[in-house]
């Protein structure tokens, strides 16, 4: 007797929580950290504030329990813009529910990391989330809620107003069962990696046993805010045209295509109707369903596509990347490579990478920072696209660079769409355009190092001994 | 101004397929393969049916086109038991619904993969999968299937029943965008090591130029049925708890955890209730909350719990193992290791893993062949569990097999619950209790290739030479 059943998106990802990153309680409790702080960094520059972010975490409970696991009360703030009440409970409550599903660079893309935090939570200390927030600055929104799993919602279990005191903002409370001794080394160096590609941010973070560690901002200046976007030709299926069609109000096929796709001008528009086999005057609700196929086919095969440009990306910049590995690994020589905007099947991407020397912090042999839309990652490191470029198709001999030389690369790549494998945001896949473009910028930046190295002559060879 | 969305489940994997192994042509058609023929497989075992499996890739549509990525229809039928009509259109058309939700060994465990299939091959032709399926050899019932992505539900474009032959079964068709030439290889070698664990089985595959690859069964007999397993009592948190006292029945604690634990003896539940410190005869429903945390929490820490044993465990068997290795690899010397039954987090799993050295196949060198659940795990080998014991923990020369000899390690993990890092069920994440008996078996392995290399002696030196 079979039976079928159906389960809800947080049923799912409760019962394989390893999909999303939250495997055993040291994992867990450093991505309750990191999608609590991503959310607040997010919201901050979405709405171009400093951000402004304090993390804590305090031992819950039992006053003699000292060994690991245990629970950890995790409290994350920010000066953000605040969430509206109205979405509270689900922002929070509910996977796949968010702000963030627009063809726009940010952190969160998934619409359930912060949600994953608090399920995380009630199912090992059973204690609900509080969420307090003011998005205008006169009243703040308390929240005490739990997670229908079975059902994907929240519950409310207490809903307060208080006066606010004139700021705006975020701060999320919740109870987990965590490691800390297991974690601490990279929940220390998230934030040390995040604060060296966000230099506009301060960090302040508190420890179990109290330790504080501030990360203060080094610049004033927020980077550009990358800018929302329309999609590119080369990456529509026939679903998503259907469904440009299907909302789409123009009356002709030209103005149709120039209106929804991203750099497609009147003369483009018409060669390339012509080249499908459509009338540029057809009214796109005409279309049958054939030529909808042929039209998305002949968008693939279609050369004279402009490519994507990098308005709606926010790289980390050359200055603050420097400046950042100035200040973190004070190296003999860095140099940093800002490659142009590039796609994969049609999302833009641009990949930064910088190439560190010698100096007071590396140690003998090859180090790897990843970033991804100036996210640290920190886990995987094998399986990401950087690291088998940097293993597998860079010949460092051949810029006279040594195995044992202490050397760190760091990889940014921001994109409307990050490729990461997993849900848990652990690495990227292989994509080949990204992975060239990051083959090119190593090559670029390790042809800067062998001149500076070669420059050095004899004399380094004498020092390395 | 912030606008919030909510997205379904079907929604969210069409946008990030990626997560699914859907990431290109090539790989998308290897994935629609795999999966459908899992089903297939599954659905025979569960039912105790030698499994004869059909599979044929045709070009479709547009006589001329020759050059890839292009559409092919793909086409899966089975001898199993076919599956509800009442239940086709959310099996085939509904991401998150299934039959495989429950604790037992199955290669299915999502609820998707059959669905994605169907959305991949939708979003890429725009054509609608057909599945024809029959539960009782008398009428079959026909179906063709949209599914409407932004509501996860499916779309009945027709639906006819016509008389069966008297055979039961199911057959789906589905046409998608996919790249064969790229993707031959590892389909070919997935339907080879398909056959090697499952022996039992008749594969036939007709590819796109109609070559016929024929897998015939080398056993009539089925391996033993996994059965479904209650909890055990390491694997339960806070939440499934709450959820088994609320569909309890039963009047006692102590009753409750006789009956909804794995191997849990009236005797050792009263001694964890002491340890826990809660009354056997207490009524379930009266626990408060802080009560329930604390018996989970003192699930974790009781010592005394009897490990999973094996019954719901279908291990491929020494036997098979090795007629398959010596079909397949045809050796000078080989050996199978079965580990005993273990758990992590409270989920049964076992290890069996073969090992391989010379003969008519292999080449010089280390090559893994990985199984889960007797699925072949043909992509991402480096990020597996099993390539890191092999390549990290094993000394090779401590055994005396230096690395170019030609040696091949088979592994297989079975488990109620297969802790694969991705929804594509590419590769399995490093659970230490799984790393452990993995080098234990390959260590053994090894063991007895050391003593058969020595015994072989110098004279295995000259041959070398
Ligand atoms: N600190 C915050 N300030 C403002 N808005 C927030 C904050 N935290 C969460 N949100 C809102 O809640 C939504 C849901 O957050 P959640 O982390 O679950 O998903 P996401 O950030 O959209 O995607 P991802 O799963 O990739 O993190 C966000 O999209 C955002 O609109
Ligand atoms: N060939 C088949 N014969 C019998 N039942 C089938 C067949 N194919 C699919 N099913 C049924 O349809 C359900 C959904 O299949 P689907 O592949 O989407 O999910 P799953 O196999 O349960 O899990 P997974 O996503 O891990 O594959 C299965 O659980 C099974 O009950
Ligand atoms: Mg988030
Ligand atoms: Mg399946």
């Amino acid at each position: 007797m079979v039976t079928f059943s159906e389960i809800s998106p947080s049923e799912f990802f409760y019962r394989n929580r390893d999909l999303a990153g939250f495997t055993n309680p040291a994992r867990a409790l450093y991505m309750a950290v990191r999608e609590l702080v991503e959310n607040s960094l997010d919201a901050c520059e979405l709405t171009r504030m400093l951000p402004d972010i304090y993390v804590r975490i305090v031992p819950d409970g039992q006053g003699g329990e000292t060994s690991e696991p245990r629970a950890y009360r995790v409290t994350v703030a920010d000066n953000g813009p605040g969430v509206d009440p109205h979405h509270v409970p689900r922002a929070f409550g509910k996977v796949f529910y968010g702000s963030k599903y627009v063809l726009r660079q940010s952190r969160g893309m998934f619409g359930m990391g912060g949600t994953m935090a608090v399920l995380y939570g009630q199912i090992t200390t059973n204690k609900p989330v509080k969420v307090t927030t003011s998005v205008d600055g006169k009243s703040r929104h308390i929240f005490e809620m739990l997670i229908d799993i079975g059902e994907n919602k929240p519950i409310i279990l207490r809903r307060d107003t208080e006066e606010a005191n004139g700021k705006t903002g975020t701060r999320v409370d919740v109870v987990l069962e965590g490691d800390f001794t297991r974690s601490a080394q990279k929940i220390n160096e998230y934030f040390k990696q995040t604060a060296l590609v966000g230099s506009y941010a301060n960090l302040t973070f508190v420890d179990p046993i109290g330790r504080i560690s501030t990360f203060e901002r080094a610049t004033e200046s927020l980077p550009p805010p990358p800018k929302e976007t329309l999609p590119h030709p080369y990456g529509v299926d026939v679903e998503a045209f259907k469904r440009m069609v299907k909302l789409n109000e123009e009356k002709t096929m030209k103005r149709f295509m120039t209106t929804h796709f991203h750099r497609l001008g009147d003369k483009t528009a018409v060669k390339f109707l012509m080249f499908a086999g459509v009338k540029p005057e057809l009214a796109p609700e005409k279309l049958s369903n054939e030529q909808v196929v042929t039209i998305v086919d002949a968008l693939q095969r279609f050369q004279e596509f402009l490519p994507p440009d990098a308005s709606c990306l926010s790289p980390v910049g050359e200055q603050i990347l420097s400046t950042g590995i100035l200040k973190e690994l004070e190296p003999e020589f860095s140099t940093v490579v800002a490659r142009p905007p590039s796609s994969y099947s049609g999302f833009p991407f641009l990949v930064e990478v910088g190439l560190v020397y010698g100096g007071k912090v590396l140690e003998p042999g090859r180090k790897l920072f990843r970033f991804a839309n100036r996210i640290p990652l920190l886990y995987d490191e094998s399986s990401d696209v950087s690291f088998r470029v940097l293993n597998e198709e860079i010949d460092w001999r051949r810029y006279h660079v040594p195995d044992e030389a202490p050397v760190a690369v760091i990889t940014h790549i921001c994109s409307t769409k990050v490729p990461y494998k997993t849900v848990g945001k652990e690495y990227i896949a292989d994509r080949p355009e990204i992975e060239a473009e990051i083959r090119n910028a190593v090559r670029e930046a390790l042809r800067r190092l062998s001149l500076y190295l070669s420059k050095k002559g004899s004399m380094e060879a004498v020092q390395r001994k």
